[in-house]
């Protein structure tokens, strides 16, 4: 298994630094390295990130939005190696503006032929390109109730076609 | 194998018997602060078998149990279930659709079915190994939590790396 | 000081007990409490807030943006007992939804007569509120620059009157 | 009193001269993802005082000076000034401003003026004690803190409430 990991974390890396320049731009960099390679059970992981034109430093100076996005190229890399059915996202876009809203949301669209994506949201960017929307309200106080699921008619085609859902 | 529905009845803020189902492509979830999303997807980490009260923002278990309004009394149990489809080559079984079941108890007594059979969460976790789903700790992620994705500290990135190894 | 501190500490209860009111709704309920009533100066501090119509639960069990908001009426509650000049806060807004916002913004309208606010946001509704705005960008990558202050035309005559900035 | 202003020269990614004028009422500062909206936060941090690199999101203070681009060099020092107009009854001087500079070399070393005056980070607290300004980590909200201001532990909310004492 030791074996296994190193497999697994050395596709999990080549796949970041390549998401990572697609999300931030081609002049950026990134990494992920072993901080123990002699134990890399236990060993920490250290992500290195460098967005275009400038210096690379600690990720703790990068911004909010930076952050962020630096965990969406993490997170889509881990998918790449290990795709899952489905996949829930709560807030993931929060920090990020409009314009990486956009590069993250167009990163999305490589994955939703392989997993479902389940997104919570607040942002309207976020909201359109959903297929189905579920709201949620508490009409009642402290008492959840889905209201009304909102299909774009493409979606309702598609579906047709597939013989999904009912 | 793909995610049909999700049913959830007692659990947290979600008093009364709540049905989702679920599509190809992106499914948003959206609504005031303080709806129940986070709750939504609380459920789901929930039924594959969570054990960290703490992971689902509770102290304890019982936590998730809906807890009663001003108006309504709070409930004894809380029970969610997870409904896969398509399942016979992903998971090697026979049947198409694969349904999870958990429940809790006031006293912190969980009991879990698949495909109404009782079982342990053992089973399940047997059931879902490799696949992806189950402990996959990256493909739920939940509010807020990029600070221990990013994180080098090896306990806050193992589960992730582990699930995915 | 461990007088004073008790002094504080009361005051600030007394009124985060009704900002919460003000900000979540009538029937809401909340407080503040030590821990250790013996030792107020080493004791911990703990929050009991419960949302209009909700029970009374852990602080960790509620939403993102009702645990903003909790800590909006906190924060507030510390600048009655204890006014500054200037207040500057990064992104409060970013959990919020859009009626959030607006009860974060109708309580700061009661402080600013008191303190300036300095407020960095991506929400359009809180930087229509802003009397002056100044936007910052990178168009050379890595170094930041202001960008034009904008001045609503109203601030502009209110600063002629008060004779302040140039 | 109020805040004047605020200048920056290679503080973190403002390594030009960079002048924020404030007026009374609400000052909205906006910008994409990392134009340095926070860095400007931590500015007015740093030159009230602020002894941990950590709550400025660096490993060392020295963190702050400006690193360099792609296309510029790193600097050898970071200043900030900051400027609080009506001053003479709430800080008991007979000066109308007081300026505020810090600046911190590659070594790690601060200096402090005040209104051009070398003095110690000491007179600066000293002359902001009680005035709301200063080490009021309740008066400047960085990002993302929320959960540390409604932390229970007192160490994360101790700071808050001994400076409102
Ligand atoms: N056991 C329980 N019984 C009843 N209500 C509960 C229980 N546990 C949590 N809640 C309620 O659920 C609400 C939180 O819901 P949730 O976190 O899903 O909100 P949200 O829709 O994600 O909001 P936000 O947009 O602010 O993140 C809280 O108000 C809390 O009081
Ligand atoms: N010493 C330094 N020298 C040069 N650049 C630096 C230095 N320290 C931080 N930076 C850069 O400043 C940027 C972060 O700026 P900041 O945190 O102010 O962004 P922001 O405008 O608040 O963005 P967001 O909206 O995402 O929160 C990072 O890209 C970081 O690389
Ligand atoms: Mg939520
Ligand atoms: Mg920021």
């Amino acid at each position: 298994t030791k074996a296994m990991f190193s497999d697994t974390f050395a596709q999990v890396k080549h796949h970041f630094q390549h998401n990572f320049r697609e999300l931030f731009g081609a002049q950026a960099k990134a990494d992920l390295m072993l901080i123990d390679e002699g134990d890399p059970l236990e060993s920490g992981i250290e992500i290195i990130a460098k967005p275009p034109g400038k210096k690379l430093q600690t990720i703790s100076l990068l911004s909010g939005g930076e952050r962020s996005m630096t965990a969406v190229a993490l997170l889509f890399s881990i998918y790449m190696v290990k795709p899952s059915p489905f996949c829930v996202l709560d807030e993931l876009d929060a920090p990020l503006d409009e314009s990486n809203i956009s590069r993250f949301l167009k990163m999305l669209d490589k994955f939703i032929n392989n997993s479902q994506f389940i997104i919570v949201t607040h942002n309207k960017r976020t909201m359109s390109r959903a297929d189905v929307i579920y709201g949620v309200t508490m009409q009642e106080f402290g008492v959840s109730k889905p209201v009304g699921v909102r299909m774009t008619a493409e979606a309702t085609s598609i579906e047709r076609q597939r013989g999904i859902g009912k | 194998m793909y995610l049909k529905s999700l049913t959830l009845l007692g659990f947290k803020s979600f008093a009364d018997k709540t049905h989702f189902e679920f599509h190809t492509g992106v499914t948003g979830i959206v609504g005031p602060n303080g709806c129940g999303k986070s709750n939504v997807v609380d459920a789901i980490r929930w039924v594959l078998g969570e054990t960290s009260a703490k992971a689902l923002r509770g102290e304890e278990m019982a936590d998730v149990i809906f807890n009663g309004t001003d108006k309504r009394k709070p409930v004894g149990l809380a029970e969610v279930t997870l409904t896969m489809a398509d399942c016979e080559q992903s998971l090697g079984v026979d049947y198409n659709e694969v349904a999870i079941t958990r429940r809790v108890f006031r006293d912190g007594r969980s009991e879990y079915r698949m495909n109404n059979t009782l079982c342990r969460l053992k089973d399940i976790h047997e059931l879902f190994a490799g696949t992806g789903v189950g402990r996959a700790a990256y493909s739920i992620m939940a509010q807020g939590q990029i600070d221990m994705l990013l994180s080098s500290k090896p306990e806050d990135r193992r589960s992730v790396f582990e699930e995915a190894a």
